[in-house]
């Protein structure tokens, strides 16, 4: 690895085990914090710097370009289960810049900040000229579409009552004519056969999470629903730190709410920063 | 790939940005 040392700092390969490692960290790190949309994985490590910290140890500086998964922010699969959005189904990327302090042989991330954006529309439309867009999340078919496929699901459930946490996709199909949503569901202390007024069913303290995507079609006089959830069995703990080290630390408090149905399906996350 | 020569200082060979594991977007 040549040393910079006029300059401070080493540059390793982008693709050197001990970079790459540290990427990893790092995009583990972003996936158990990440509280709403979907996990990211690691596609690309743009920039890579090292700099000798005092009293001891080391500081990544890394640049990061990460592709977003099929797997929601809060379902307990593993990454390396889950896929890799594909250009065709609308990809969304993201730019991420870590700090990752190694000392004694332990990685810890103390910064972490990333902006995730959508793939163009004329790039999706060079692949595939007939596949539907991202639609805008405020979209009144995405939200009408949201709205019909929950009813239905708790129309149909023997269990809890479940609420919206977040709508994380919406997709207008022009043939047939539909909608395509998937959204964020989460259990509440209400049976669903029992609601009256949603207003007074509340979130239960041990959140129980589950995932729906669903089709709303349009038909003369009326529409057909499609709907299937998966509702996850343990509840992770967003935010839980699984690396260790006095120095590390997390502000959740910091932590930026999902985009609120802004220009673009695109948002920015700043995931903790401490040093 | 790209390849970056730093020049004028001690800095060096740093090949970077690293390999694309899926696709560009």
């Amino acid at each position: 690895v040549p040393l910079a040392t006029d300059l401070g700092y080493r540059q390793p390969n982008c693709d050197d085990p001990e970079t790459e490692q540290v990427a990893q960290v790092a995009i583990d790190y972003l996936n158990s914090n990440v509280l709403w949309g979907y996990k990211h994985t690691l596609n690309q490590i743009d920039k890579v710097k090292v700099w000798p910290r005092r009293p001891m140890g080391e500081v990544y500086e890394l640049e990061i370009d990460t592709l977003e998964t099929t797997c929601y922010a809060l379902d307990p699969t593993p990454l390396a289960n889950c896929s890799v959005r594909q250009l065709a189904e609308h990809a969304v990327e993201g730019d991420c810049d870590f700090h990752v302090l190694k000392m004694n042989g332990q990685l810890t991330v103390l910064f972490a900040k990333c902006h995730s954006s959508p793939d163009s529309a004329e790039d999706v439309l060079k692949v595939c000229p007939n596949c539907p867009l991202l639609a805008l999340l405020n979209d009144t078919h995405v939200v009408h579409a949201v709205d019909v496929a929950l009813k239905t699901f708790n129309a149909q459930s023997n269990g809890s009552y479940y609420k919206l946490v977040e709508t994380s996709r919406g997709q207008r199909v022009l043939l047939p004519p539909s909608t395509y949503v998937e959204f964020a569901v989460a259990a509440t202390d209400c049976a669903a056969k029992d609601v009256t007024d949603p207003a007074n069913c509340n979130l239960l303290s041990e959140k129980q999470y589950g995932f729906c995507k669903a089709t709303v079609f349009e038909k003369v006089g009326g529409e057909d629903v499609e709907v299937a959830c998966t509702l996850f069995q343990a509840q992770p703990q967003p935010g839980a730190m699984k690396e260790a080290g006095p120095t590390t630390a997390v502000d959740l408090a910091e932590t930026p709410r999902p985009p609120v149905l802004g220009a673009q399906m695109v948002g920015a996350w700043l995931v903790g920063a401490k040093m | 790939h790209e390849v970056r020569v730093t020049v004028g200082g001690s800095a060096g060979f740093s090949p970077c940005p690293g390999r694309i594991r899926h696709f560009k977007v």
